[in-house]
């Protein structure tokens, strides 16, 4: 099953080690972005995490919704890795507008093994095609959401928006993500 | 089959990415470090990926092998993958002493995905312990090689070196990677 693995690994290989830094990175930008602490809410300190359901991945999130903006990097994690040395681990922060107008930052990714999920599923010798990958991606959110509820290091500092398939609402992700941010504030 | 898909994973989410410019990146290093081209064996520009039996990886390859010396970095290679813009990518270089006193530069780590199944042979809620993980490296080498015999992108550019179990030899590493940087010159 290799939605559990992938699962895993996610999870050991890199949410493991980046969780906990995270709130110190956002603090660090803060300061170096002039952003008050005030205009960063509490509730959004977290990783967002995009799970879509047809593991459809964007590389750049304002591709999928013009009222998502990408504003900067948070500061660079180096970290000795298997022999590379100071592998970079790194997250981006965005802009999200609302129907207001209002805009919020937020730190926000798909979960990258989707897109092993989504390219398995178009090399033919990988061995699982597309009416498996819906089942897969659900086994990766479940396997996911199982491992990191038992997760010290982790726990609070994320969040998973599991993604419904594109409806065509153009805001659709822009307001899927400002769902899950104004259930924290 | 846990191996299988994060073998998947180590291809499509990374060799797949890096390896087309690997040669690049050494020609650029060998210039900004005053390397005469001739010093760094054809044989030699490919990258190394170690595969150890017991999935024992070590973060620095010299507290391996004193015979091995960390020597820097090959220049950042930035890719926007998953929301996450210019991702980094980078390999390190390393230098090799044989038993003639000889140095051999190369590119050269562990293949990361082990840590996985390391980690997961740890942790009792993954499904697997550590009798299985042997198996599960073979089968992750055996994949591997698979995929990246068919591979266009990858043809020439790597050399996957599976390791034995460490024997009390403190020059195992560097005798290992010497034989098959060796074998190429
Ligand atoms: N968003 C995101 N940012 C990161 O920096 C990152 N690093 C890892 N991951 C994901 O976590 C999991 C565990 O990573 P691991 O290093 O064991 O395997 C990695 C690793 O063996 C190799 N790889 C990927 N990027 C690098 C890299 N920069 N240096 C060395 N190896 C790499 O290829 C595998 C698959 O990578 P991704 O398919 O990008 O997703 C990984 C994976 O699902 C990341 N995800």
């Amino acid at each position: 099953n290799v939605a559990h693995g992938l699962a895993w690994s996610f999870y050991l290989g890199y949410l493991r080690l980046v969780l906990p830094h995270l709130e110190q990175s956002i603090a660090a930008f803060c300061a170096t972005h002039q952003l008050n602490n005030t205009s960063w809410g509490r509730g959004s300190r977290k990783l967002l995490i995009l799970i879509p359901l047809n593991a459809n991945i964007s590389h750049k999130l304002e591709d999928e919704d013009e009222n998502i903006q990408f504003y900067d990097n948070l500061p660079n994690n180096e970290i000795d890795r298997a022999g590379v040395r100071g592998r970079v681990y790194k997250h981006s922060v965005y802009r999200i507008m609302d129907e207001n107008r209002k805009v919020h930052e937020c730190v926000v990714e798909y979960a990258t093994p989707l897109l092993t999920l989504y390219n398995m599923s178009q090399e033919s010798s990988a061995g699982f095609g597309e009416p498996e990958r819906r089942q897969q991606v659900l086994l990766f959110f479940r396997t996911l959401q199982d491992i990191l509820e038992h997760s010290l290091e982790c726990r609070n500092r994320y969040k998973l928006i599991l993604l419904n398939d594109e409806q065509d609402d153009p805001h659709f992700l822009s307001k899927a993500i400002l769902r899950h941010l104004e259930q924290q504030e």
